[in-house]
């Protein structure tokens, strides 16, 4: 702590009680590639909208009615994982997702999960699968490598060369 | 319970997830509100706003969708809903993590939710998360597309703090033209600006640039990026001091060795403009007070135009109206002989039956391609040039090339909502 602060202690750093989970072990990177589509989870339950008219299936009701009143009281927990159900861990699976995971970001291919990868794992990011997921269905698209846009390289175009346009300066 | 009455209210089918994304939304005219249980407690609401509706704006800029904040109707109406919380939030299903790794998300139905518990910052306010970069990428997720894992990419989904400008490239853009289709429309007039400039060294030097005018705005046309200045449109009072705020029939610039001057023709009116001092001329140097009459000063040219150019080549202003053209001799002050003319008389054909046939909303002399160009609504027709006609002997004088479309050669000159105009 500094000895001296501003009057009005705009300086001081208030220690944020929210943190996210750092992403440290095998397990919770499991779940982050399950999250973000790189692997598909095994036993999430697969709730479907039907054309015609909207049905759901039980638990998609009761999930939600919980989840309404849950944010209503239920302090953030921060230990036990948030659902009861576990991801088994299968090292081919989990390898592939890896590898995937590691090529669309740029880093070193290995299939392990390293500090590199460790690192990328922890970076601010959209919350958003890169398959992206129907809105309640948890089942990530059957084909797990991204489906993003990876770009070969495309069209190339003229960089600009004279002084910065002044709209630059103005937004 | 409202966001169970949304999900409820639309039926919904699992998407095709193909690489490029899906058309999220039909209608080119969008409503968005920064909902009230959902605000920030890091930025004041004002500046919440400013920042998602420049957001909006950039995606405005390259797409033909228009975006405008609606604070009044009720929820179900609007299209895009944007919030603040932290931990369980809005009724959402996906939970926030805290500070770090997942900063936002967005939802099909058109719900954006930002982690409160992240630094979000004010664009170029240094050190956090510049809640701009967020909202432009959580918005372009609603609007259908997926993350895109190129370098450059407005897309990509991890945060990526150092860029100098933060833009949409070339691929951004056609990307969400992909979805939404590219920007047409007709433009007033279209014309090269060149004035003198001098540099940091004391040199006289000739600077041009391109713009492109639609009624009461303009675009500055950046030829060697390829598009558009960013931030453009803007109002023309902003940018031609003088110049009718709702718009011009035509802009011509008669540059020879004897003259430079700049006119702008609106209605039965003209204005000359003052590049040196950026702004409309009050009166000429007879005295005679601007604006003047179209007819008064261009004898035999009848008005109002269609619009104008002015070719170096012969020195003279082409003048467009209905189906004629009134070639005007700038040194002799009066209609070249033989004139007024019929357009395809002017400006044959190459291709039978590939022509605009008169009517048309702009005729700009490009000195970036040396070659004129006859705009009317979304197509162009070039005019066979002199370097054209060497090289095919059978190519008519003024000839006018098979026409294209305007979004083809010049890119990306997208309106904004009225709205948005101003930030």
């Amino acid at each position: 702590e500094k000895l001296f602060h501003n009057r009005d202690h705009s300086d001081v750093q208030t220690l944020n009680s929210h943190q996210a989970e750092v992403i440290t072990d095998k397990y919770k990177a499991e779940l982050f590639l399950s999250r973000y589509g790189f692997m598909k989870p095994v036993n999430w339950e697969e709730i479907q909208f039907e054309d015609s008219h909207t049905s759901f299936s039980g638990d998609f009701l009761n999930d939600l009615q919980a989840t309404i009143q849950e944010g209503a009281s239920v302090p953030h927990s921060r230990d036990a994982p948030q659902d009861d159900y576990m991801i088994p861990t299968e090292s081919e699976a989990f390898a592939s997702a890896l590898k995937e995971f590691q090529k669309v970001s740029g880093l070193p291919v290995t299939g392990v999960f390293d500090e590199a990868t460790k690192v990328a794992m922890n970076k601010p990011r959209c919350g958003v699968p890169d398959t992206e997921i129907d809105l309640n269905t948890a089942v990530a698209a059957e084909n797990s490598s991204a489906s993003d846009i990876e770009n070969s390289p495309g069209d190339t175009y003229e960089t600009d060369s004279n002084n910065t346009s002044e709209a630059v300066r103005r937004r | 319970k409202r966001h169970l009455a949304a999900l409820v209210s639309k039926s919904r089918r699992k998407r095709d997830l193909g690489e490029t994304g899906y058309m999220a939304f039909s209608k080119k005219v969008l409503k968005w509100r920064l909902i009230g249980e959902g605000y920030s407690s890091q930025l004041t609401v004002e500046e919440q706003r400013y920042i998602f509706r420049l957001a909006f704006r950039m995606w405005s800029e390259v797409s033909p969708l228009e975006f405008v904040e609606d604070t009044r109707s009720p929820l179900e109406d609007i299209d895009i809903r944007l919030g603040f919380g932290t931990g369980r939030h809005l009724g959402c299903n996906q939970r926030f993590d805290g500070t770090g790794q997942e900063f936002a998300h967005a939802w099909f139905l058109g719900d954006i939710h930002f982690d409160d518990d992240e630094h979000f910052t004010a664009p170029n306010a240094g050190s956090g998360i510049s809640l701009l970069k967020v909202a432009v990428h959580e918005i372009g997720h609603v609007l259908g597309l997926p993350h895109i894992y190129r370098p450059g990419s407005i897309m990509q989904p991890s945060y990526l703090p150092h860029e100098s400008v933060f833009e949409m490239d070339w691929m951004d853009r056609k990307a969400i033209q992909h979805l939404y289709g590219g920007c047409k429309g007709r433009f007033n007039t279209v014309f090269d600006w060149i004035r003198r400039e001098k540099t940091p060294y004391g040199e006289v030097v000739i600077r041009f640039n391109t713009y492109f005018m639609r009624d009461g705005w303009y675009w500055l046309y950046e030829n060697r990026n390829n598009r558009t200045r960013y931030g453009d449109p803007v109002a023309l009072q902003i940018g031609w001091r003088g110049v009718p705020l709702d718009g011009v029939d035509a802009c011509v610039h008669v540059w020879s060795r004897k003259r430079d001057a700049v006119y702008f023709f609106r209605g039965t009116q003209f204005w000359r403009y003052d590049s040196e001092n950026d702004g409309v001329f009050t009166q000429d140097p007879e005295g005679h007070r601007y604006p003047r009459l179209i007819s008064e000063g261009f004898p035999g040219v009848p008005s109002p135009i269609d619009t104008a150019f002015y070719d170096r080549r012969d020195s003279h202003i082409y003048f467009f109206k209905n189906r004629l053209v009134y070639a005007f001799d700038v040194e002799a002050n009066s209609l070249a002989r033989g004139f007024p003319k019929n357009i395809r008389d002017v400006f044959p054909p190459v291709v039978s039956g590939d022509h605009p046939d008169g009517n048309i909303d702009a005729a700009y002399f490009s000195y970036t391609h040396n070659a004129i160009f006859l705009l009317k609504g979304a197509r162009f027709w070039q005019v066979v040039g002199s370097r054209d006609r060497w090289r095919w002997l059978f190519l008519p004088r003024n000839g006018l090339l098979p026409h294209k479309e305007v979004d083809q050669h010049w890119f990306d000159i997208c309106n904004v909502h009225p709205t948005a105009l101003k930030l």
